[in-house]
């Protein structure tokens, strides 16, 4: 097996704490990033429908266009798809594109899906969110390394605001 | 005078006049997206429009809410997203995307990625206050968003991120510090809005650089062909380089362009509150611009803009107002002692080529 986010952070954000482990027969979600074809061949589409210089200028593609050019292939499809339901997820909805695949599991399903990941609860934030989320790495077998690039839902926390209420600027006596 | 940014201190320094709307009549649309599990409320936008909208026509309402909306407290940044894209890209329908409620199973950002790859009728223009450390992430996280962003750019629709509110960032690494670049503030395929402060405070004058405001220098993408020129040049000739240990030259560079994150009166909550600063302020702001250059477009039979860094780096930045005081903050210790970048001539990683100025804007932007 491998690990596909080796450098991905799992520290605790501040303000977060956790809540123990969830119990094996809860439900969550995670999604599934399949790999993509055609990347490089997007990437010129791209350049030539935003240079202004280009005949293809503001000749955009559209979201069918998108699917047929990055659409993951049948092999990764159905590998994946096999591997899923050999462990028992259920409810799985894709995407236009194909190359997202959410799927609700057990806990232990999960777990035993994704070797190495261990799910606590956690809440946090400014209002007080609850989620679930594992401490420790994720694993996938290695026949799984060409068809997905990652598996979210597992290490990273909801953001936090960076807004900010300042004082009123402080004015040297300029303004009565 | 003003005390503080509103509506028309935006449309007065930017040069827009109450012509400067949305038709109505076009398919023109713009959207926010905030995944902070924070809720706007539509009464709030209301409440901001009798305040501050009387002398523009504009929209009292958004048009569609992608996301369940809770009845929490609404979010001071929810609400302000809504309420400077709607006051900018004043009369043009909005969407706003918002996280899932309490119990979210999952991540926010990557939920709102899959909705852009399941519906093919999307907003033209896409305001996102969501960053984070490029350290923090995985590569193969980093390396797929990427991907997102640039089939969005494929499809032409316009992604605005905000650069994020602790100026170059910092961090220690092997013991020695280093400026911190955030993502996705750092991709090559999305236009980064930086943040800018007035000079005087309560007058309408010129802008100076608002010392949050984020830029730098990617060290996961290297520098797009786009700004080498500009890059290149700003590197060559900037009189206040912090060391070159602290940074990696080679990198997309970020922001790509500015507007004011100082000092706005938000409703929330049904109460007016002042002094909210932050990107996540100016980049709703300069997204209801583009809009407003769109309606145009669309109006003249010519596509919405799209992805617009390689036209806007082409320009030299034409259009917009550039900054050339001051610096944005970043490592305190002895040898950049807090300084992070500085603005200059032209662009600049701490706003980009600048702010918008609207009727030069639009003339450099309508053909072709």
């Amino acid at each position: 097996s491998y690990s596909p986010e080796p450098d991905q952070r799992r520290t605790l954000p501040p303000g977060w704490v956790s809540l123990g482990r969830a119990d094996p027969e809860e439900e969550l979600s995670l999604t599934f990033a399949l790999r993509q074809q055609n990347l490089e061949r997007l990437s010129e589409l791209v350049q030539a429908v935003s240079d202004p210089n280009s005949p293809q200028y503001g000749k955009y593609l559209t979201l069918e266009n998108v699917a047929d050019l990055v659409r993951p292939s049948p092999l990764t499809l159905h590998t994946v798809q096999k591997w899923l339901l050999a462990a028992g997820a259920q409810k799985c909805h894709s995407v236009i594109t194909q190359d997202f695949l959410t799927c609700w599991l057990s806990i232990r399903q999960a777990e035993l899906l994704l070797p190495g990941a261990e799910f606590h609860h956690y809440v946090g934030g400014p209002t007080e969110t609850h989620v679930v989320r594992s401490p420790r790495p994720y694993q996938l077998p290695q026949a799984l390394a060409p068809h997905v690039d990652f598996v979210g839902g597992l290490h990273r926390f909801p953001p936090t605001s960076s807004l900010r209420q300042r004082p009123e600027p402080q004015v040297t006596g300029t303004v009565g | 005078l003003h005390l503080g940014v509103t509506p028309s201190v935006i449309r007065k320094r930017y040069n827009l006049t109450s012509q400067d709307v949305g038709s109505g009549t076009s398919n023109n649309s713009q959207a926010c997206a905030q995944f902070l599990e924070q809720y706007f409320h539509d009464s709030d936008l209301a409440q901001f429009m009798r305040l501050f909208g009387g002398n523009f026509a504009h929209q009292a309402s958004v048009t569609r809410v992608v996301g369940q909306q809770g009845r929490g407290r609404a979010g001071i940044e929810a609400s302000l997203d809504v309420q400077y894209l709607m006051s900018a890209g004043a009369n043009i329908s909005t969407w706003v995307y918002s996280s899932p409620g309490r119990h979210e199973g999952q991540e926010p950002f990557l939920q709102w990625l899959m909705l852009l790859s399941n519906e093919s009728a999307l907003p033209h223009v896409h305001t996102v206050s969501y960053g984070d450390e490029e350290d923090s992430l995985s590569s193969a996280y980093i390396q797929r968003v990427n991907t997102e962003l640039m089939k969005a750019a494929a499809r032409g629709l316009t992604l605005l991120f905000a650069s994020g509110d602790s100026g170059a960032g910092c961090w220690s690494v092997s013991g020695r510090h280093q400026f911190r670049p955030t993502f996705p503030a750092s991709s090559p395929y999305v236009t980064t809005v930086g943040g800018t402060s007035f000079q005087e405070p309560f007058l309408i004058t010129n802008e100076i650089v608002d010392y949050i405001s984020g830029g730098g220098f990617s060290n996961v993408f290297p520098r797009p062909s786009y700004q080498e020129e500009a890059v290149a040049k700003f590197l060559s000739s900037s009189p206040h380089l912090p060391p070159s240990s602290y940074f990696n030259a080679s990198g997309r560079a970020y922001p790509d362009v500015a507007a004011l994150s100082d000092g706005y009166w938000v409703v929330s909550n049904r109460v007016p509150i002042p002094w909210v600063s932050g990107t996540s302020a100016s980049t709703p702001v300069f997204g209801g611009l583009l809009s407003l250059i769109n309606e145009h477009r669309i109006l003249s039979g010519r596509p919405p803009l799209g992805f617009l860094n390689p036209r806007l780096y082409q320009q030299h930045g034409a259009g917009l107002f550039d900054v050339t005081h001051g610096c944005h903050a970043s490592c305190l210790d002895e040898e950049v002692e807090g300084q992070g970048f500085c603005s200059g001539p032209g662009w600049d990683p701490v706003t980009g080529w600048g702010t918008p100025n609207f009727p030069a804007l639009l003339k450099t932007l309508l053909n072709p």
